[in-house]
């Protein structure tokens, strides 16, 4: 269920996209969909990082670390005003 | 801001040191924070050219907020939602605006001290007023909302950060921060690494988790941190008793003042039945007890505006609000809904005494307006937070102070000063006060040395203000804490509170690139994907090569000593002043360490040119774990003084 989930920042090497990709969004779409059939990519990342942030639950998110390419999984972090 | 310009000695006499081409400049400075609120004269775009070339951002329309509000001042507004929507769940637009508008005021306060025009005839309820401008006022700003009702989240700041780059910013102001984690774990580290190697200097606040010690926020040192000291402006408000006494604390109330009489006067710890009574917590004061009195709260845990609007709900008519030992005599000002005063906690422990052993207490308030010229200032802020750095011992962090107490300000015309529901004024500027206002400061002084040096590197921009802030008053004593009433060390204000004008020609620079900070990962024995994480590049550090913290080029020395024997650091400094020849001037309050360099005088022939030393720390006796010393290396050509601090601890 959703509330099983949390946020998920995953880093990607860049350099490891296979050459049947043109877009580095399409490899990352492509590894999500590879351990969840329902994850959505909130954010895909080009200067930050390298990678995109998505929902996944803690079994997705260990599941989605033993992907090639993937280098973290990190969970979201709260910031607060100063 | 109405003071801290001049406070900051960038007055109309220092002009000429920023000579930013014509009536405006190509530096942008983007700011992450709650957005803008875009009617503000503070981003006046009068006299601005056209928007640089360069810039990529855009404008985002939403709710309340379209693409035309945007202007040759204000560059660029975005916002960014779906972390905190994935979360937290759709944005409540009855309650926030799903758009860069900022209905809180802290983003248009932040943004608008870091670079807002010049607004005459500024203040806050007519408390500290003048003309209001920002630290960088010819600089251009883009807004990057990323925090909302719920908070700041890791995948929006990213996103903002990632957005901010492509659009081209030169500076970076974040005023938010949660915690202390490895930096391959934090999306503001991680973000702030990317943006260093485009060239883009990075500002975050410190924390207000002072004045306990590892308390710092943002200790990447990729990152300039920022501290916060106060003002020579304060805005005294009388605590009077019936007994004769009067105390003078803070307030910024606006309204009608008390009867000219003694009124009655109550402890709310016993005007609830609450076991935290004392606080004026919602609810928990008794209407009965504190009906036409004034009440005395003490501070901590809810705000201090939302305690005034408690004692008022409860039927009081005052408020007199005392430190605690968390807060000592640091006096932070509010813009009160009822009369109220701010009082240190020396004032507060007499004046609970007084109030709870007199049979029939009475007291007043006076509120007496704005003064300036208080000193000794600046001093440190108790709520900044402290070194030393837990993360990595060995850099020295905060990496400097500037003003960060009762700072004026552009808000939102969305909420009140205080904040709160209850309060239906709204005001064009507001006064606030936290670390998040001291690295706005920061952002827009670093604005105006890329103007001045538009080649100059974030670190070197860095390197200019550490090295030339100042750590002593004019009569030569040195800063002081208010947490303590004793003079501040360097985990309290790192190099010490910055100095623009000095910063714009300071001689020597400490210069940083991404190939340092990747062996300064390597030195803190990253794994190759922890260093991926942060650096988004395969990087192998060399067996062979021995990675040291101590030789990362930082303008300040923090030295961890476990045992008797020699500790060595090595730095480069670059000559940006000139020819010249420097010597150094040690100075160090312990004997048990000797400090030498080596060599002791470091000879520029041209402009550019590198040198290297080296200093040795010699620690000849130990000391109890948890000992700090602290000192001083100054290098000096008779011109330029090019001071670091020196921070050692024993382990």
């Amino acid at each position: 269920s959703s509330s099983d989930q949390g946020t998920y920042i995953v880093h990607m090497a860049k350099s490891q996209m296979p050459s049947s990709f043109d877009l580095h969004s399409n490899w990352y779409d492509s590894s999500l969909r590879s351990i969840s059939d329902s994850a959505e990519l909130l954010y895909t990342y080009e200067n930050a990082i390298h990678g995109f942030s998505t929902r996944l639950t803690q079994e997705e998110a260990d599941s989605l670390m033993t992907q090639p390419g993937v280098i973290s999984v990190l969970p979201e972090h709260r910031y607060e005003l100063h | 801001t109405t003071r801290t310009p001049l406070f900051l000695g960038l007055d109309e006499h220092t002009a000429d040191l920023f000579p930013e081409a014509g009536s405006y400049s190509d530096v942008v400075v983007g700011v992450l924070d709650t957005g803008v609120w875009p009617e503000s004269k503070s981003y006046s775009d009068e006299g601005f050219g056209p928007i640089p070339s360069s810039w990529k951002g855009g404008c985002e329309a939403g709710t309340n907020f379209t693409a035309s509000l945007c202007n040759r001042k204000l560059i660029g507004a975005r916002f960014f939602a779906r972390g905190y929507e994935s979360t937290m769940g759709p944005i409540d637009e009855s309650k926030e605006s799903r758009s860069p508008r900022d209905d809180d005021g802290h983003g248009t306060h932040t943004s608008s001290t870091a670079a807002g025009s010049v607004v005459e005839g500024a203040s806050l309820l007519g408390y500290a007023s003048g003309t209001a401008r920002g630290m960088a006022p010819r600089a251009r700003v883009a807004v990057y909302k990323v925090c909302w009702l719920g908070g700041c989240f890791s995948s929006d700041i990213l996103a903002a950060i990632d957005k901010a780059i492509a659009d081209n910013v030169n500076v970076l102001s974040m005023s938010l921060g949660g915690g202390m984690s490895d930096y391959y774990r934090d999306g503001v580290a991680i973000g702030a690494f990317a943006a260093m190697e485009r060239g883009i200097l990075v500002s975050c606040s410190a924390g207000n988790a002072g004045p306990s010690s590892s308390s710092l926020s943002n200790v990447a040192p990729w990152i300039t941190t920022v501290g916060a000291g106060t003002l020579d402006r304060d805005f005294p408000a009388l605590a009077i008793l019936g007994n004769g006494k009067n105390f003078t604390g803070v307030s910024l109330f606006k309204g009608e003042a008390l009867p000219d009489k003694l009124l009655p006067f109550i402890y709310a710890g016993n005007a609830s039945n609450a076991t935290n009574g004392n606080l004026c917590m919602t609810g928990t004061l008794i209407p009965e007890k504190v009906k036409g009195k004034i009440v005395m709260c003490d501070r901590g845990i809810n705000a201090r505006v939302q305690k005034g609007d408690v004692v008022k709900a409860a039927g009081g008519v005052g408020m007199i609000l005392a430190n605690t030992a968390a807060n000592g005599e640091e006096l932070v000002a509010d813009a009160h809904l009822l009369p109220a005063t701010t009082v240190g906690e020396k004032a507060g422990d007499i004046i609970r005494h007084y109030v709870t052993t007199d049979p029939n207490p009475t007291a007043s308030i006076s509120i007496l307006g704005t003064v300036v010229g208080v000193k000794p200032s600046p001093v440190v802020a108790a709520f900044s937070s402290r070194g030393p750095n837990s993360i990595t011992p060995n850099i020295l962090k905060p990496d400097l102070i500037a003003p960060g107490v009762n700072i004026l300000a552009a808000w939102t015309g969305a909420a009140g000063p205080t904040g709160l529901a209850s309060d239906s004024r709204r005001v064009e500027f507001n006064i606030i006060s936290g670390t998040s206002m001291s690295c706005p400061h920061v952002s827009g002084l670093a604005a105006l040395l890329k103007s001045v040096h538009p080649e100059w590197s974030p670190a070197a921009i860095r390197s200019a203000l550490m090295t030339t802030a100042y750590k002593t008053y004019k009569d030569g004593k040195p800063l002081l804490d208010i947490a303590t009433g004793k003079p501040s060390t360097p985990f309290d204000h790192g190099a010490g509170h910055v100095s623009p004008t000095t910063a714009t020609n300071p001689g020597l620079i400490y210069d940083l690139t991404t190939e340092d900070y990747l062996g300064f990962l390597c030195a803190l024995n990253y794994t190759s994907p922890q260093i991926r994480s942060v650096s988004r590049r395969n990087y192998t550090c060399d067996p062979s090569k021995s990675y040291s913290v101590a030789d990362l080029n930082y303008p300040s020395f923090a030295v961890n000593v476990d045992g008797v024997g020699a500790y060595k650091y090595t730095r480069t400094v670059t000559s940006v002043g000139g020819a010249g020849t420097y010597s150094v001037k040690v100075t160090s309050e312990t004997t048990g360490v000797k400090i030498s360099v080596e060599p002791a005088v470091l000879n520029f022939k041209e402009a550019n040119e590198k040198k290297s030393y080296t200093v040795t720390f010699t620690v000849d006796s130990s000391k109890p774990s948890g000992s700090n010393s602290f000192g001083s290396i100054e290098w000096s050509d008779g011109k330029h003084v090019v001071g670091s601090p020196v921070a050692i601890s024993w382990t």
